[in-house]
């Protein structure tokens, strides 16, 4: 799966995520697909993110929303907001896999509680970052 | 007021350790990251839209037959590939997603003009060919999207375990994401 999450000039975030699910996979299962709110999410009150992994555990855990609304609603941080999604619900049922997120203040967090992820980020002077595993 | 830019990227999430790959490949895989990158950060430094970036990002990576997505995406039992896509603007919650397509050349492309041409959210299967070909977009053959690995992959799974089809294990080479 692939994804990219990002916040303009005007303030605006956006959200893409795109995949082919699992190999072999059967009977027209959408389990893998970026559902919005599962898999996919963007609302300029709270964050952008998309997800990669077990897709059917982030379904059951509305993974994406569920980072939104922590935000919207509780009041915390994006990296607080993740860090209990992917590392607290999705992984306490299971899940393998991470988020990138974004917030309206330009916060970035990529997550994941798996031994790596592909994935590449722009940090706040500009400079373009790129990495596989957990500890690059 | 401006606000801060900011971009991010993924390819899969899993089983990814050091030492499977080679230097070569994880140079390759590097590259490829960097490339698709660059792509939305050209858009965001020209003071462009977040959605179009993120288009333009995972575009990119579609093409890359690292990632499980577009080119490349893996095999479903019966031997083709089903792309999914979705795609969401934080402005107005706007959004549209393909689930099941098989002609799709760009299925992230494909899911905003769900987005942005349809009263819809969400298409799937054959529908999704039926709306874009009503948008004009030129379908691809199904096999536009196998590679070597990927079939080899298929192959291997199929003539190991058929049953591990619907549940997604973290044995190498058993992509997810």
């Amino acid at each position: 799966t692939v994804g990219a999450v990002a916040l303009d000039i005007h303030g605006h975030v956006a959200a893409a995520t795109s995949t082919g699910g699992i190999t072999n996979k059967r009977y027209g299962r959408i389990g893998d697909t970026p559902l919005i709110g599962a898999g996919t999410w963007a609302d300029d009150r709270s964050a952008a993110i998309s997800a990669t992994g077990h897709g059917e555990y982030f379904i059951r855990t509305a993974v994406a929303h569920d980072i939104a609304a922590r935000m919207q609603y509780g009041g915390v941080d994006l990296t607080t907001a993740c860090n209990a999604v992917v590392h607290g619900e999705l992984k306490e049922i299971g899940g393998d896999g991470g988020v990138i997120a974004i917030a309206p203040n330009g916060d970035t967090c990529l997550i994941f509680n798996t031994p790596g992820m592909y994935r590449a980020w722009r940090d706040e002077k500009g400079t373009l970052h790129t990495a596989i595993y957990a500890d690059d | 007021m401006s606000s801060p830019i900011a971009l991010a990227i993924h390819g899969g999430a899993g089983v990814l350790k050091p030492g499977r790959l080679s230097e070569e490949d994880e140079n390759d895989i590097h590259a490829w990251l960097h490339r698709a990158i660059s792509a939305g950060h050209r858009i965001l430094e020209a003071d462009g839209d977040s959605l179009d970036a993120v288009e333009a990002c995972v575009i990119q990576l579609e093409e890359c037959p690292w990632f499980n997505a577009g080119y490349g995406a893996v095999f479903t039992q019966d031997g083709t590939h089903e792309l999914d896509a979705a795609i969401m603007r934080g402005r107005d919650r706007n959004a549209g997603a393909i689930a099941g397509a098989r002609h799709a050349r760009q299925p992230i492309h494909a899911a905003r003009q769900v987005m942005e041409y349809s009263d819809h959210v969400m298409l799937g299967g054959s529908g999704v060919d039926a709306f874009l070909a009503s948008r004009g977009l030129q379908p691809v053959d199904n096999d536009f999207f196998d590679t070597p690995l990927r079939r080899q992959q298929w192959e291997e799974h199929r003539h190991s375990n058929g049953a591990m089809a619907l549940e997604p294990t973290h044995a190498e080479g058993h992509k997810f994401g």
